[in-house]
């Protein structure tokens, strides 16, 4: 553990504690897309399928639990409970374009074809691109809330630590996870769009909003 | 070599 990958890991759960928090004060999921949060939830649970058959730390389990109660718990907030302000019109990303090629280079790139470690490589494919159907939706209405900007901002954030963490374990331990890094790196680059504007708009107090 | 990657990372 080094602090790359600490703040990497808080700063993910910063983010999905405030798009939580976001939903539950304003009783309202406008402006979030349900797709994402379902392909988020997916990643988790195909992800961390090993909590059944290993168990490395109190802190990486229990982590694990809290991302997948977590993501589950968005996912019910706006497809249940909050569904009627759930933005549905605008969030037309057709996600099959994700997950079945993802599925695809699932099984031809993996590190061994076992199908925990199909899955895991599944997960970490489908995460660096999972984000998509909300940028496409904020790309459609044209705005964003703040609050859904610093809920991305986190978001991003925690790739790109994590991106400065397997530099660190490359140069302090040796360790490479080409899968992880590919996937890493692209993720964050979909996030350089979105870091931009986050810095020239948003955090000088401005409403994020494109030119139409 | 086993290329398989402990998951210590989340």
């Amino acid at each position: 553990m080094n602090i790359f990958r600490l703040t990497g890991d808080l700063s993910h759960l910063a983010a999905i504690i405030i798009l939580l928090l976001k939903i539950w004060k304003t009783r309202s999921c406008a402006g979030i897309s349900g797709k994402s949060q379902i392909l988020f939830a997916l990643v988790f649970t195909t992800r961390y399928l090993d909590l059944l058959t290993s168990f490395i730390s109190l802190y990486n389990t229990s982590m694990k639990f809290i991302y997948i109660g977590c993501a589950y718990a968005t996912v019910y907030m706006i497809y249940a409970k909050f569904k009627a302000t759930y933005d549905g019109n605008h969030d037309t990303f057709r996600v099959e374009f994700l997950v079945v090629p993802i599925g695809g280079l699932a099984f031809l790139v993996n590190h061994d074809f076992s199908p925990l470690e199909i899955l895991w490589t599944f997960s970490i494919y489908l995460e660096s691109v999972a984000i998509l159907p909300q940028l496409f939706m904020i790309s459609k209405t044209g705005e964003a809330e703040t609050i859904t900007t610093h809920y991305l901002f986190f978001l991003g954030l925690y790739r790109a630590l994590y991106l400065m963490n397997w530099i660190w374990r490359f140069y302090f331990e040796g360790f490479f996870d080409m899968i992880a890094i590919v996937a890493g790196v692209v993720q964050t680059i979909l996030y350089c769009d979105f870091f931009y504007l986050y810095v020239t708009k948003v955090l000088k107090g401005k409403k994020l909003s494109l030119p139409a | 070599e086993d290329e398989a990657v402990a998951k210590d990372e989340l």
